[in-house]
């Protein structure tokens, strides 16, 4: 049988970043990664949920070796945009799922988040696309969300699994 | 020269609901995702970004037709996990840029978001892989977006570009 799911990956060197009250216009989203791209930092995941009173929140993740710089970079754009403030985390680790038969994936989210819950980890953020769904969660996690997306989804615990990508 | 973007797509026919003030804690998505499964709702983009003061926000997309079914079980999943309401909103359409170079999409989240500020359009919610950038915009804004972000990246505008998936 083909199980929807190839996969899972685990990425630990990452930081979250948040521009928090970004105003709800066009053009602030590229205020923020016009500072990012100019400096050649590399993003890994980007979120942006709907806005509220005129205002969303934009979320991203970097290397943490890149931190410094892009926390420089957005505070001058969030600044410029009016954004309320900027925060980050560095504990955090981004726990995904692979597939290419995850086409309309809900079986497929659904069971990644009841194993999360059942290893009673906490899930920070999601974003997904047809052959991936992420999780950002504590980096203290990591090892627990790893094992228990393997057994949930019957992959087999070998060194390659845990590259990430 | 080889773009790192290969295309862009357009669905149209989606809708975007948002389950508001989740608490944040294991267990919570779960259920929300749990009614849409049972139901057998096909799913494209799952968005959440960091909670405050302990509650999450959860959107995602849904085809139109499934909508009353999904608010049907989202409502349910809400009442029982303590989240503060549901909202949703049918006019809606997601706009993707594609690629295989795209890792570390820094340039080319970038140029889209300069693509659809350049348009005016505003950007409602944000999810992105390695191989995807995806926008959802106001459905009146779809083809506009379309078309600028085919000119950005010069990508032909062929019917073959159009295509959902
Ligand atoms: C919040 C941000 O995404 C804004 N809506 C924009 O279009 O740039
Ligand atoms: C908000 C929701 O994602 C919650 N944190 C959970 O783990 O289920």
């Amino acid at each position: 049988e083909t199980s929807p799911v190839s996969g899972a990956t685990l990425t630990r060197d990452e930081a979250r970043v948040t521009v928090h009250g970004v105003p709800d216009v066009p053009g602030t989203s590229l205020e923020i990664f016009s500072g990012i791209a100019a400096r050649k930092i590399s993003i890994d995941m980007i979120v942006q949920n709907v806005g509220r009173h005129g205002r969303a929140d934009i979320s991203f993740s970097v290397p943490t070796s890149e931190l410094s710089a892009t926390l420089e970079a957005v505070r001058e754009a969030a600044e410029r945009i009016g954004a309320e403030r900027v925060t980050y985390d560095q504990d955090v680790a981004k726990v995904s799922v692979v597939g290419l038969g995850m086409a309309k994936q809900t079986g497929v989210a659904h069971q990644m988040f009841r194993a999360l819950a059942d290893a009673d980890v906490n899930i920070q953020m999601i974003t997904t696309s047809e052959i991936k769904i992420s999780a950002l969660v504590a980096r203290d996690a990591a090892q627990t969300a790893l094992r228990t997306v393997h057994r949930v989804f019957n992959l087999e615990s070998t060194p390659s699994d845990a590259k990430s990508w």
